[in-house]
């Protein structure tokens, strides 16, 4: 554990819970892609199978229930308790457009061909585009509300973070993960864009609005 | 073993 890893996953929880409080507090999962949660809670459910046979520390387990469950509460909320509010016209970015390559992927690129390995590659490969139909939706509605904002800076953050984790941990330990490390450029890199908005605009007291 | 060595992170 360092300083950029901690500070990683603390602005990883904290999307989770803006996410999980917006929806809460405003009764409402207006702007919020649901098909980007559900894509986020299928990354958490397959990367964290291992919390059944490897147990790495008390930390480690805590987070990964706490991912899962904070998920599956959000597509619940979405889907179900506030499912009126829910905006599914403007989310229509096709999952299996995301499903499929990052599938197709850890079957190429995979650290062994055992079933959990081949899960843990898939959740890597998913995550790095799983914000996709939530930044769809932003484009097609053409702005986002502050604290929607807030989350995806957040979210964009964690794993900006991680990337200095790994520099780091390259040079101190010599730990190299490049599945990991490629994804989460990527990953990184799609969020560029959003980045740039939410310094310009939403730090600035103005709304994020796109342009077409 | 390494399995668990290497992903160590979230």
């Amino acid at each position: 554990m360092n300083l950029f890893r901690l500070m990683g996953d603390v602005s990883h929880v904290l999307a989770v819970f803006i996410l999980l409080a917006k929806i809460w507090r405003t009764r409402s999962a207006a702007g919020i892609s649901g098909r980007s949660q559900i894509l986020f809670t299928i990354v958490y459910l397959a990367r964290y199978m291992d919390l059944f046979f490897s147990f790495i520390s008390l930390y480690n387990t805590v987070m990964k229930l706490l991912f899962i469950s904070a998920s599956c509460a959000t597509v619940y909320l979405i889907y179900f308790k506030f499912r009126a509010t829910y905006d599914g016209n403007h989310d229509t970015f096709r999952i299996e457009f995301v499903l499929v390559p990052s599938l197709l992927l850890a079957f190429i690129f995979h650290y062994s061909m055992s079933f959990f390995e081949l899960a843990w590659s898939f959740s890597i490969f998913l995550e790095a585009v799983a914000i996709l139909p939530q930044l769809f939706m932003v484009t097609k509605t053409g702005e986002a509300e502050n604290i929607t904002s807030h989350y995806l800076f957040a979210l964009g953050s964690y794993r900006a973070l991680y990337i200095l984790n790994w520099i780091y941990r390259y040079y101190t330990e010599g730990h190299f993960d490049p599945i990991a490390v490629c994804a989460g450029i990527v990953q990184t890199i799609l969020y560029c864009d959003f980045f740039y908005l939410y310094v310009t605009k939403v730090l600035q007291g103005r709304k994020l609005q796109v342009l077409p | 073993f390494w399995r668990t060595a290497l992903h160590d992170e979230l």
